[in-house]
């Protein structure tokens, strides 16, 4: 039986777990590792009420108000809009064209068994924003 | 009788940041 897990993120977010079932917008089921951009892609556009904006990255440093995370600066869609999130060093981010990323693969491996490349400067990432209502 | 295991299925959205300019320092 499949059961319906809440979006909100735990400590650490058991949907990031190597073998966790995720749908798409178009109701199929893939496993985390097995994720594609164009999944990612394609669900934005049939869930409508969602846009997918390239994200890059521009800055990763140690952030100076949590201890233990990293802030992560970039620029995102279009208008180059400046966003800055403090996250913990082994949480993945879906890079185009490259897949699971984060800024420390070891501790990712180590914690979710979820293969990552190494988050870098310039990599840009998946994120979404709400639809612009016409 | 075999208690069934329920599987958690996360959605999609729930794997990428939502990032809103508003977030900015």
């Amino acid at each position: 039986a499949l059961s319906h897990a809440p979006a909100s993120a735990p400590s650490n977010p058991s949907h990031f777990m190597k073998g966790a079932i995720i749908q798409l917008a178009t109701g199929e089921l893939k496993r985390v590792e097995d994720l594609q951009t164009q999944d990612f892609v394609r669900s934005a556009e049939v869930s409508g009420g969602l846009k997918i904006d390239s994200s890059m990255v521009v800055d990763i440093r140690a952030s100076q108000q949590k201890p233990g995370l990293v802030s992560l600066h970039f620029t995102v869609g279009e208008q180059q809009s400046k966003v800055t999130i403090d996250v913990p060093p082994e949480h993945p981010f879906f890079v185009f064209g490259q897949g699971w990323s984060s800024c420390s693969p070891e501790r990712t491996a180590q914690l979710y068994d979820l293969a990552c490349h190494p988050l870098q400067v310039g990599d840009v990432c998946v994120s979404i924003t709400l639809q612009q209502q016409p | 009788n075999v208690e069934p295991r329920s599987v958690p299925v996360f959605p999609w959205h729930s794997l990428v940041p939502f990032l809103a300019p508003t977030q900015s320092d």
